[in-house]
């Protein structure tokens, strides 16, 4: 399972 | 964090801020699009959902506060102020929200990286920016008068989604797996959407003319 891709932009 | 998208942040910051100012010290919203701000809150409200769920750093908390409390001000004033109010052209600024928000809320069921609520909410903030400037364009096309700060407002607000086209190209060299095509075709159709005003304001600005769009 893909890590939760992370939404670190804005 | 790299130089364009902090560039692109501290961008889009001004232009929120610059549209925020102008409205709170001349107490007018001449050329300013409701329909517009009105989009840019639900963009917020859509992509920030994660802001008390997931956190990423401060930096990335506040300038979510901060959009979030700018855009819905911005509305607020419009709306609400008495003075501001007056100054609103609401039989120029026509645009039907629903023209925009439904096609992209159908797109975001269809196309979209995972089915779950959060990110499909997200993916729906993503298709809704990308054309949320189209009422504001559509504004400034009739009334034909831009006052600069206006013009501004635009022109730094395309300027953010631009140079995040730039950040974006500069992860997929830096960064493996960094693969948001979603996103990146958003940005790029925002970024077109703004192209021919940009080339207008460009065009006054060399000439050191008024900004005039033709009808």
């Amino acid at each position: 399972e893909e890590d939760e891709d992370i939404k670190d932009e804005l | 964090m790299n130089i364009f998208r902090l560039a692109g942040d501290m961008t889009h910051l001004v232009s929120v801020l610059v549209l925020l100012l102008k409205i709170h010290t001349i107490k007018s919203c001449a050329g300013i699009s409701l329909k517009t701000q009105e989009l840019y809150a639900l963009v917020f409200t859509t992509r920030y959902l994660d802001l008390f769920t997931d956190y990423i750093s401060l930096y990335n908390t506040v300038m979510k506060l901060i959009f979030l409390g700018s855009s819905f001000s911005i509305v607020w004033y419009i709306r609400r102020h008495k003075i501001v109010r007056r100054s609103y052209d609401k039989d120029q600024d026509t645009f039907r929200h629903y023209f925009i928000v439904l096609p992209c809320l159908v797109l975001a069921l269809l196309i979209h990286h995972k089915f779950t609520f959060k990110e499909v909410m997200w993916t729906f903030s993503l298709y809704l920016e990308a054309v949320a400037i189209l009422p504001q364009l559509v504004l400034l096309q009739r009334t034909r008068n831009i006052d600069n700060l206006t013009g501004q407002y635009v022109f730094l607000l395309g300027a953010y989604r631009a140079l995040y086209i730039l950040n974006w190209i500069y992860r997929h060299y830096t960064e493996p797996h960094y693969v948001h095509w979603i996103t990146w075709i958003a940005g790029i159709v925002q970024t077109l959407l703004y192209a021919d005003f940009f080339y207008y304001y460009f065009q006054s600005w060399k000439n050191n003319v008024k900004l005039q769009l033709p009808a």
